[in-house]
Protein backbone atom coordinates (compact mmCIF):
# COMPACT_ATOMS: atom_id res chain seq x y z
CA UNK A 1 0.00 0.00 0.00
CA UNK A 2 3.15 2.36 0.62
CA UNK A 3 4.46 2.05 -2.93
CA UNK A 4 3.54 4.79 -4.70
CA UNK A 5 0.89 7.12 -2.68
CA UNK A 6 -0.58 8.33 -5.78
CA UNK A 7 -4.01 6.55 -6.31
CA UNK A 8 -3.54 4.47 -9.57
CA UNK A 9 -6.74 6.28 -11.36
CA UNK A 10 -5.44 9.84 -11.16
CA UNK A 11 -1.76 9.30 -11.67
CA UNK A 12 -1.81 10.43 -14.72
CA UNK A 13 -3.59 13.61 -14.22
CA UNK A 14 -1.08 14.98 -12.38
CA UNK A 15 1.80 14.19 -14.01
CA UNK A 16 2.99 16.42 -17.43
CA UNK A 17 -0.13 17.25 -18.66
CA UNK A 18 -0.72 19.44 -15.60
CA UNK A 19 -3.61 19.76 -13.20
CA UNK A 20 -7.57 18.54 -14.21
CA UNK A 21 -9.63 21.51 -14.41
CA UNK A 22 -12.44 19.69 -12.47
CA UNK A 23 -12.75 20.55 -9.27
CA UNK A 24 -14.19 17.39 -7.98
CA UNK A 25 -11.47 15.15 -9.04
CA UNK A 26 -9.25 16.79 -7.83
CA UNK A 27 -10.58 16.80 -4.35
CA UNK A 28 -11.33 13.24 -4.54
CA UNK A 29 -7.80 12.40 -5.56
CA UNK A 30 -6.40 14.68 -2.76
CA UNK A 31 -8.68 12.97 -0.35
CA UNK A 32 -7.96 9.33 -1.38
CA UNK A 33 -3.67 10.27 -1.51
CA UNK A 34 -4.38 12.09 2.25
CA UNK A 35 -5.75 9.05 3.42
CA UNK A 36 -3.61 6.80 2.12
CA UNK A 37 -0.69 8.98 3.73
CA UNK A 38 -2.88 9.50 7.00
CA UNK A 39 -3.10 5.40 7.43
CA UNK A 40 0.50 5.18 6.31
CA UNK A 41 1.79 7.29 9.42
CA UNK A 42 -0.90 5.30 11.78
CA UNK A 43 -2.91 8.90 12.02
CA UNK A 44 -6.73 8.60 12.14
CA UNK A 45 -6.90 12.10 11.32
CA UNK A 46 -4.83 14.84 9.45
CA UNK A 47 -3.27 16.33 12.57
CA UNK A 48 -3.58 20.29 12.83
CA UNK A 49 -0.98 21.13 15.41
CA UNK A 50 -1.28 24.61 16.91
CA UNK A 51 1.16 27.87 16.35
CA UNK A 52 2.57 26.96 19.86
CA UNK A 53 3.63 23.63 18.87
CA UNK A 54 7.82 23.35 18.90
CA UNK A 55 9.50 21.26 16.76
CA UNK A 56 13.05 20.56 18.37
CA UNK A 57 16.16 21.51 16.83
CA UNK A 58 17.80 17.91 17.96
CA UNK A 59 14.92 16.14 15.91
CA UNK A 60 15.65 18.29 12.86
CA UNK A 61 19.50 17.59 12.82
CA UNK A 62 18.68 14.19 13.53
CA UNK A 63 16.64 14.66 10.21
CA UNK A 64 18.83 16.31 8.36
CA UNK A 65 22.36 14.25 9.35
CA UNK A 66 20.75 11.11 8.19
CA UNK A 67 17.83 11.95 5.22
CA UNK A 68 18.46 10.98 1.50
CA UNK A 69 15.97 13.78 0.84
CA UNK A 70 18.23 16.97 2.30
CA UNK A 71 21.12 18.32 -0.18
CA UNK A 72 23.95 16.97 2.03
CA UNK A 73 26.23 19.68 0.85
CA UNK A 74 24.56 22.37 3.52
CA UNK A 75 26.49 22.43 6.54
CA UNK A 76 24.12 22.13 9.73
CA UNK A 77 25.36 22.51 12.94
CA UNK A 78 25.35 18.84 14.20
CA UNK A 79 23.52 18.34 17.61
CA UNK A 80 26.02 15.66 19.18
CA UNK A 81 23.77 12.18 19.94
CA UNK A 82 24.90 10.42 23.15
CA UNK A 83 27.18 7.18 22.81
CA UNK A 84 24.70 5.40 24.61
CA UNK A 85 22.27 5.58 21.64
CA UNK A 86 24.02 5.17 18.54
CA UNK A 87 24.10 1.84 18.36
CA UNK A 88 20.06 0.88 19.36
CA UNK A 89 19.54 4.64 16.60
CA UNK A 90 20.94 2.99 14.02
CA UNK A 91 18.53 -0.04 14.07
CA UNK A 92 15.70 2.33 15.26
CA UNK A 93 12.98 3.24 11.77
CA UNK A 94 11.04 5.51 14.30
CA UNK A 95 12.34 8.60 16.69
CA UNK A 96 9.95 10.47 18.69
CA UNK A 97 10.57 13.20 20.60
CA UNK A 98 8.45 13.92 23.94
CA UNK A 99 8.74 17.57 26.29
CA UNK A 100 7.28 16.91 30.01
CA UNK A 101 4.12 17.79 31.28
CA UNK A 102 4.85 20.91 32.76
CA UNK A 103 1.53 20.32 34.97
CA UNK A 104 3.11 17.57 37.01
CA UNK A 105 6.82 19.40 38.20
CA UNK A 106 7.86 19.46 41.34
CA UNK A 107 11.20 21.58 41.34
CA UNK A 108 12.43 21.64 44.87
CA UNK A 109 15.55 24.21 45.62
CA UNK A 110 17.64 23.24 48.96
CA UNK A 111 20.84 24.23 49.89
CA UNK A 112 22.85 23.07 47.38
CA UNK A 113 21.12 20.60 45.84
CA UNK A 114 18.31 21.31 43.07
CA UNK A 115 15.50 18.04 42.40
CA UNK A 116 13.33 18.09 39.32
CA UNK A 117 10.83 15.79 38.88
CA UNK A 118 9.45 15.19 34.79
CA UNK A 119 6.59 13.28 33.92
CA UNK A 120 6.40 12.26 30.03
CA UNK A 121 3.39 11.40 28.40
CA UNK A 122 4.46 8.09 26.33
CA UNK A 123 0.83 7.14 25.62
CA UNK A 124 1.26 7.90 22.16
CA UNK A 125 3.64 5.08 21.30
CA UNK A 126 1.51 2.22 19.14
CA UNK A 127 1.97 -0.93 21.47
CA UNK A 128 3.49 -2.68 18.39
CA UNK A 129 6.76 -0.63 18.28
CA UNK A 130 9.81 -1.71 20.66
CA UNK A 131 11.58 1.05 22.39
CA UNK A 132 15.35 -0.25 21.82
CA UNK A 133 16.95 3.01 23.81
CA UNK A 134 16.13 6.67 24.89
CA UNK A 135 17.96 9.24 25.98
CA UNK A 136 17.10 12.66 28.81
CA UNK A 137 18.83 15.12 26.86
CA UNK A 138 19.37 18.41 29.22
CA UNK A 139 20.86 21.76 28.36
CA UNK A 140 23.47 23.40 30.74
CA UNK A 141 24.12 27.31 30.39
CA UNK A 142 27.16 28.53 31.05
CA UNK A 143 27.53 30.25 34.13
CA UNK A 144 29.87 33.11 34.80
CA UNK A 145 31.95 33.85 37.68
CA UNK A 146 34.47 36.33 38.84
CA UNK A 147 37.01 33.37 39.59
CA UNK A 148 36.98 32.63 36.02
CA UNK A 149 37.21 28.95 36.61
CA UNK A 150 33.80 27.02 36.30
CA UNK A 151 32.99 24.92 39.62
CA UNK A 152 31.68 21.19 38.91
CA UNK A 153 27.88 20.43 39.30
CA UNK A 154 26.59 16.40 39.89
CA UNK A 155 23.92 15.78 37.83
CA UNK A 156 22.19 12.45 38.99
CA UNK A 157 19.02 10.68 36.62
CA UNK A 158 17.11 8.78 39.07
CA UNK A 159 13.56 6.08 37.86
CA UNK A 160 10.45 6.94 40.23
CA UNK A 161 8.98 3.79 41.70
CA UNK A 162 6.81 5.00 43.87
CA UNK A 163 6.02 8.42 44.28
CA UNK A 164 6.81 10.28 47.83
CA UNK A 165 3.89 9.39 50.01
CA UNK A 166 3.67 12.86 51.39
CA UNK A 167 5.26 16.30 50.39
CA UNK A 168 7.73 15.25 53.60
CA UNK A 169 8.51 11.88 52.44
CA UNK A 170 11.31 11.19 49.56
CA UNK A 171 9.81 9.17 46.45
CA UNK A 172 11.06 5.44 45.92
CA UNK A 173 13.63 5.96 43.00
CA UNK A 174 16.72 4.04 41.07
CA UNK A 175 19.65 5.46 39.69
CA UNK A 176 20.20 5.44 36.02
CA UNK A 177 22.68 7.67 34.61
CA UNK A 178 25.02 10.45 36.74
CA UNK A 179 28.02 12.98 35.26
CA UNK A 180 30.66 15.38 36.74
CA UNK A 181 29.72 18.40 34.71
CA UNK A 182 32.05 21.76 35.08
CA UNK A 183 29.47 24.86 34.79
CA UNK A 184 31.76 26.70 32.54
CA UNK A 185 30.49 24.92 29.20
CA UNK A 186 27.30 25.63 27.49
CA UNK A 187 26.00 22.32 25.70
CA UNK A 188 23.56 19.53 25.99
CA UNK A 189 24.05 16.75 28.11
CA UNK A 190 23.03 13.13 27.16
CA UNK A 191 21.51 10.09 29.94
CA UNK A 192 20.69 6.69 28.97
CA UNK A 193 16.90 5.98 30.17
CA UNK A 194 16.64 3.43 28.12
CA UNK A 195 15.69 0.86 30.20
CA UNK A 196 13.15 2.99 32.07
CA UNK A 197 11.33 4.04 29.07
CA UNK A 198 11.07 0.83 27.67
CA UNK A 199 9.54 -1.09 30.53
CA UNK A 200 6.87 2.46 30.77
CA UNK A 201 6.05 2.19 26.74
CA UNK A 202 4.92 -1.45 27.34
CA UNK A 203 3.46 -1.14 30.72
CA UNK A 204 2.47 3.02 31.37
CA UNK A 205 1.24 2.30 35.10
CA UNK A 206 4.89 2.06 36.10
CA UNK A 207 5.47 5.68 35.12
CA UNK A 208 6.05 7.57 37.52
CA UNK A 209 8.56 9.75 36.00
CA UNK A 210 12.20 10.81 36.37
CA UNK A 211 13.97 12.67 38.96
CA UNK A 212 16.94 14.78 38.19
CA UNK A 213 18.74 15.81 41.03
CA UNK A 214 22.08 18.85 40.51
CA UNK A 215 24.61 19.17 43.32
CA UNK A 216 26.05 22.41 43.10
CA UNK A 217 29.67 23.06 43.99
CA UNK A 218 30.30 24.82 47.17
CA UNK A 219 33.28 26.49 46.67
CA UNK A 220 32.31 28.48 43.80
CA UNK A 221 32.79 32.42 42.97
CA UNK A 222 29.36 31.95 41.61
CA UNK A 223 26.29 32.69 43.50
CA UNK A 224 23.52 30.51 44.30
CA UNK A 225 21.28 31.40 42.52
CA UNK A 226 23.21 31.95 39.35
CA UNK A 227 24.33 28.20 40.01
CA UNK A 228 20.80 26.86 39.69
CA UNK A 229 20.70 28.31 36.41
CA UNK A 230 23.21 26.67 35.15
CA UNK A 231 21.33 22.92 34.53
CA UNK A 232 17.93 24.17 32.52
CA UNK A 233 15.50 21.95 34.16
CA UNK A 234 12.39 24.23 34.76
CA UNK A 235 11.21 27.10 33.62
CA UNK A 236 10.95 28.78 36.77
CA UNK A 237 14.53 29.22 37.28
CA UNK A 238 15.45 31.52 33.91
CA UNK A 239 13.87 34.77 33.69
CA UNK A 240 13.98 34.61 29.45
CA UNK A 241 11.00 32.97 28.77
CA UNK A 242 11.77 32.58 25.12
CA UNK A 243 14.65 30.44 25.07
CA UNK A 244 12.63 27.50 27.04
CA UNK A 245 10.99 26.38 24.22
CA UNK A 246 14.19 25.17 22.73
CA UNK A 247 16.08 24.52 25.65
CA UNK A 248 13.84 22.85 28.21
CA UNK A 249 14.12 18.78 28.29
CA UNK A 250 13.60 16.87 25.85
CA UNK A 251 13.11 12.94 26.08
CA UNK A 252 14.11 11.01 22.55
CA UNK A 253 13.16 7.57 21.94
CA UNK A 254 14.44 5.11 18.95
CA UNK A 255 11.68 2.48 18.45
CA UNK A 256 11.53 0.04 15.75
CA UNK A 257 7.72 -1.02 14.44
CA UNK A 258 8.91 -4.07 12.47
CA UNK A 259 8.24 -2.48 9.11
CA UNK A 260 11.06 -1.25 6.77
CA UNK A 261 14.88 -0.12 7.41
CA UNK A 262 16.62 2.19 10.08
CA UNK A 263 16.35 5.91 10.09
CA UNK A 264 19.79 6.85 10.22
CA UNK A 265 21.07 4.69 6.98
CA UNK A 266 17.86 5.64 4.64
CA UNK A 267 20.67 6.56 1.83
CA UNK A 268 22.26 3.31 2.26
CA UNK A 269 19.23 1.05 2.09
CA UNK A 270 18.54 2.20 -1.23
CA UNK A 271 18.54 -0.35 -3.22
CA UNK B 1 19.38 21.32 -39.05
CA UNK B 2 16.02 19.79 -40.30
CA UNK B 3 16.34 18.67 -43.72
CA UNK B 4 14.28 19.99 -45.90
CA UNK B 5 11.25 18.06 -47.11
CA UNK B 6 11.61 15.75 -44.67
CA UNK B 7 8.57 15.11 -42.85
CA UNK B 8 9.35 15.34 -38.97
CA UNK B 9 9.35 11.82 -37.24
CA UNK B 10 6.06 11.55 -35.93
CA UNK B 11 6.44 10.52 -32.26
CA UNK B 12 5.41 7.11 -31.45
CA UNK B 13 1.91 7.87 -29.28
CA UNK B 14 2.43 5.23 -27.00
CA UNK B 15 5.28 5.13 -24.97
CA UNK B 16 6.53 2.06 -23.11
CA UNK B 17 7.09 1.53 -20.16
CA UNK B 18 8.47 3.64 -17.69
CA UNK B 19 9.32 6.16 -14.90
CA UNK B 20 7.83 9.34 -14.83
CA UNK B 21 8.59 11.98 -12.94
CA UNK B 22 5.52 13.78 -10.02
CA UNK B 23 6.32 15.57 -7.36
CA UNK B 24 4.01 16.60 -4.75
CA UNK B 25 4.54 19.48 -2.54
CA UNK B 26 2.61 19.53 0.70
CA UNK B 27 2.22 23.27 0.84
CA UNK B 28 0.30 22.78 -2.22
CA UNK B 29 -2.12 20.28 -0.25
CA UNK B 30 -1.98 22.13 2.87
CA UNK B 31 -0.04 19.45 4.51
CA UNK B 32 3.22 21.76 5.48
CA UNK B 33 1.14 22.32 8.77
CA UNK B 34 2.19 18.99 10.42
CA UNK B 35 4.67 17.45 8.26
CA UNK B 36 7.70 19.56 8.97
CA UNK B 37 10.56 17.93 6.77
CA UNK B 38 10.63 17.03 3.51
CA UNK B 39 9.10 19.84 1.71
CA UNK B 40 7.77 17.89 -0.36
CA UNK B 41 7.65 14.27 -1.92
CA UNK B 42 9.23 12.75 -4.83
CA UNK B 43 6.59 10.02 -5.60
CA UNK B 44 7.05 8.86 -9.58
CA UNK B 45 4.88 6.75 -10.66
CA UNK B 46 5.40 4.03 -13.57
CA UNK B 47 3.09 4.16 -16.60
CA UNK B 48 3.23 2.91 -20.64
CA UNK B 49 2.70 -0.12 -22.60
CA UNK B 50 3.90 -3.02 -22.00
CA UNK B 51 4.16 -5.37 -25.46
CA UNK B 52 5.88 -8.22 -23.84
CA UNK B 53 6.05 -10.72 -24.89
CA UNK B 54 6.37 -10.12 -28.42
CA UNK B 55 7.06 -6.11 -29.55
CA UNK B 56 4.42 -5.44 -33.00
CA UNK B 57 7.59 -4.33 -35.27
CA UNK B 58 8.52 -8.04 -34.92
CA UNK B 59 5.06 -8.49 -37.25
CA UNK B 60 6.82 -7.00 -40.31
CA UNK B 61 9.06 -9.97 -41.04
CA UNK B 62 7.37 -12.95 -43.15
CA UNK B 63 9.88 -15.66 -41.11
CA UNK B 64 7.88 -18.46 -40.60
CA UNK B 65 8.64 -18.88 -37.37
CA UNK B 66 8.12 -15.12 -36.39
CA UNK B 67 4.84 -15.63 -38.20
CA UNK B 68 4.04 -18.37 -36.05
CA UNK B 69 5.03 -17.01 -32.99
CA UNK B 70 3.20 -13.87 -33.67
CA UNK B 71 0.25 -15.52 -34.46
CA UNK B 72 -0.14 -17.90 -31.66
CA UNK B 73 -0.28 -15.66 -28.59
CA UNK B 74 -3.58 -16.19 -26.79
CA UNK B 75 -4.97 -12.27 -26.94
CA UNK B 76 -7.13 -13.17 -24.09
CA UNK B 77 -4.38 -13.51 -21.78
CA UNK B 78 -4.11 -10.31 -19.67
CA UNK B 79 -1.22 -8.04 -20.79
CA UNK B 80 1.95 -7.57 -18.94
CA UNK B 81 1.80 -4.59 -16.13
CA UNK B 82 3.46 -1.40 -16.16
CA UNK B 83 4.57 -2.22 -12.31
CA UNK B 84 7.36 -0.59 -9.96
CA UNK B 85 10.45 -2.92 -10.02
CA UNK B 86 12.75 -0.94 -7.68
CA UNK B 87 11.91 0.90 -4.25
CA UNK B 88 13.85 3.18 -1.91
CA UNK B 89 12.48 4.82 1.54
CA UNK B 90 12.47 8.12 2.63
CA UNK B 91 12.21 9.52 5.76
CA UNK B 92 9.69 12.63 7.52
CA UNK B 93 9.86 14.54 10.19
CA UNK B 94 6.19 15.29 11.12
CA UNK B 95 3.59 16.00 14.58
CA UNK B 96 1.26 13.24 14.97
CA UNK B 97 -2.54 14.39 16.71
CA UNK B 98 -1.00 14.88 20.02
CA UNK B 99 1.75 17.56 19.03
CA UNK B 100 4.60 15.31 19.45
CA UNK B 101 7.71 15.41 16.63
CA UNK B 102 8.20 12.43 15.05
CA UNK B 103 11.35 11.08 12.53
CA UNK B 104 9.92 8.37 11.01
CA UNK B 105 11.76 5.83 7.97
CA UNK B 106 9.13 4.25 5.59
CA UNK B 107 9.70 1.69 3.29
CA UNK B 108 9.11 1.43 -0.33
CA UNK B 109 8.14 4.91 -1.12
CA UNK B 110 9.96 5.96 -3.83
CA UNK B 111 10.08 4.56 -7.02
CA UNK B 112 13.41 4.11 -8.25
CA UNK B 113 12.61 1.90 -11.17
CA UNK B 114 9.46 0.34 -13.31
CA UNK B 115 9.10 -2.75 -15.43
CA UNK B 116 6.63 -4.99 -16.85
CA UNK B 117 5.56 -8.18 -14.95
Amino acid sequence: GAVGLIPDIDRRKYSDSGRQTAERSDMNFLNAFEQRLLSMFGLKRRPTPSASAVVPQYMLDLYHMHSENDDLNIRRPRSTMGKHVERAASRANTIRGFHHEEAFEALSSLKGKTTQQFFFNLTSVPVEELITAAELRIFRDQVLSEAGTGGFHRINIYEVFRPAPATSKEPLTRLLDTRLVQDSHTRWESFDVGSAVGRWARESHHNHGILVEVLHPKESGASEEAQRKHVRVSRSLHSDEDSWAQARPLLVTYSHDGQGSAVLHANREKR
Amino acid sequence: QARRGQKPRRKNPRTNCRRHALYVDFSDVGWNEWIVAPPGYHAFYCHGECPFPLSDHLNSTNHAIVQTLVNSVNSNIPRACCVPTELSPISLLYLDEHEKVILKNYQDMVVEGCGCR
